[in-house]
């Protein structure tokens, strides 16, 4: 089950809907410093639930939403899909949150519970998100972190 | 379960030792309970030697050694239980010329049951993509995305 | 002594406003105390907004970005008080082309009075150099040194 | 007063005599993973007094001492010779430590304390380590490390 596309809209740097296509095999995301790479991996880990983030990013709405720029204003909403899809099987994922703090997760269209869509993707052999994202700086830091964080991976793939 | 922890801790031991070597182009690592006695509840360490050296404190490390053997960590999980989707965020900054290659080819032969998104800077890295994202921002604080084509390989990025 | 720090505090602020815009292509950025009633204990904070974006958290600054910031700050310093010398490990690692080129310069322009030692992959970097030492190790664990003769520039390497 | 030379013997990955030459301006060095450029930088760092070092290399002096490789048997002791200079002045710090832990420096040849040496290198205006030397890794920490790691920096200047 692969990812075929990502939809952000209102999210970090990506205030109005931009689709990313992607296929199977090898992607490369390239581009200058700040140019919003690491914020396309942020929106995977954010609409898969967002917690254990390792990168200190911010998980607050006024981290995620998109807050303008010296020559635009801030907007209300910040809303990613992901649509993940196999030859048998699709998987739409949403998540959407408001300034108020207020969230809500869909998948395929209806209002769920993160814990559904949890056990929707385990039921797919996607384990959780430390098993298959390595954010940025995390690689050099990896091998001297506590032993029971590779246990933690090691449970993820038994 | 207790025994199904012991068996995944066993192959991908095996599955890290024969990754280790072919990333390293020789040498051994292993992974070991840090605590025997306690297989239920205790961390797992890794071991590494890169040809030649001896086992030492990972610390001592290099820094591209320790990229590669984090690597070679998750690449054997992947073996264990592989992972559809897979997305790195610049994993390759510490890694020279060599390591580089030896992790691409690596890449390259589990491209087909496993989707890699890699974000980087390095233009070896995007010489063995099959599609290319590129990221811009012309009006601060908002990504503009845009696909290259890549040519020699006769395929149009979406 | 109170007088000495927030003397030191007001002109490296000023340096590192100036080092910021060259290193950012423009942009702003200070350094402010946490705690302004304990300016004898309070720890220093800093802020940064790269060109046309908002002062946001820290975090939400990209790698390279926050690597650029870092070096403004480590410069707005020698521009205080210059260090005779200084030694740089792969401080480059996260930066992009242009990046790379605006800190390079920076580095040449000062290279008078501060001796840098820095240690790279990058070609960029190398090109800077007025000498270059190369490590190998044709045995493990041993380090072999030789150095490189930049002919571009008339100078033998010792 | 600039680094003129860094003779190393039996610390950590050059366990026979070797004596590094530097010259004003930039030098770079260069090499493959592993190598022990970063072993260069450890080496100025122990020599001015190996605490306070933000890497995990080890400061144990079996980290610190050539323990050999799968062919050679480690060395009984590490000496690090560092030789500053400029036109006037000349300083030259020693330091050498044994397997069983025991550590002598000295300065000028004859046998000191520590204090002693960061008294002298205090007299000729070079600040204390974290001020110029930026470690591997360090760089894209240094940005979201707390407040009173700026603020010292910035009492080293003042
Ligand atoms: N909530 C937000 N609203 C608006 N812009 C944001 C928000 N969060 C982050 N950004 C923007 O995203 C930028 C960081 O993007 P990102 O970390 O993805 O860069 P990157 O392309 O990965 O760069 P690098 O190559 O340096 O790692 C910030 O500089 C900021 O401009
Ligand atoms: N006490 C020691 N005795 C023998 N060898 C050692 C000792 N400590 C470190 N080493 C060797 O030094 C190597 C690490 O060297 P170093 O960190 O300087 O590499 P590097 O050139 O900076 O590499 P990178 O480009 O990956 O950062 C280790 O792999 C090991 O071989
Ligand atoms: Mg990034
Ligand atoms: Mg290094």
């Amino acid at each position: 089950m692969f990812i075929k596309k990502i939809e952000l809209q209102g999210f970090k740097s990506f205030p109005e809907r931009t689709k990313i296509i992607f296929h199977s095999g090898i992607t490369a995301i390239v581009g200058p410093n700040g140019t919003g790479k690491s914020n396309i991996v942020d929106a995977l880990l954010w609409v898969l639930g967002g917690q254990r983030s390792k990168s200190l990013k911010g998980e607050r709405s006024e981290d995620i939403i998109f807050n303008g720029n010296t020559q635009r204003p801030p907007l209300g909403m910040a809303d990613v899909i992901l649509s993940l899809a196999d030859e048998n099987d699709k998987l739409v994922i949403n998540h959407r949150v408001f300034r108020s703090g207020e969230s809500e997760y869909r998948m395929n269209g209806k209002l769920t519970r993160l814990k559904d869509i949890q056990d929707a993707l385990w039921n797919r052999s996607i384990a959780e998100k430390e098993y298959f994202v390595i954010e940025q700086g995390q690689i050099g830091l990896f091998l001297t972190s506590k032993p029971v964080e590779k246990r933690l991976l090691l449970e993820e793939a038994a | 379960s207790k025994s199904q922890f012991l068996k995944a801790l066993t192959e991908v031991n095996q599955h890290f030792q024969d990754v280790f070597s072919i990333l390293f182009n020789g040498g051994s690592a292993e992974l070991n309970l840090s605590d025997e006695s306690h297989p239920l509840e205790s961390g797992v360490e890794i071991k590494a030697q890169p040809p030649g050296k001896k086992v030492q404190t990972l610390s001592l490390l290099s820094g591209g050694e320790k990229s590669l053997t984090s690597l070679a960590f998750f690449f054997a999980l992947f073996r264990y239980k592989p992972t559809p989707f897979c997305v790195l965020d610049e994993v390759d900054a510490a890694l020279d010329e060599v390591n580089l290659a030896r992790f691409l080819d690596l890449m390259k032969k589990i491209k087909d049951q496993t989707q890699f998104i890699i974000i980087t800077h390095n233009t070896k890295t995007m010489e063995v993509a099959d599609y290319i994202h590129g990221t811009t921002m012309a009006e601060p604080n908002i990504t503009s995305l845009y696909s290259i084509q890549l040519e020699q390989k006769e395929k149009k990025a979406s």
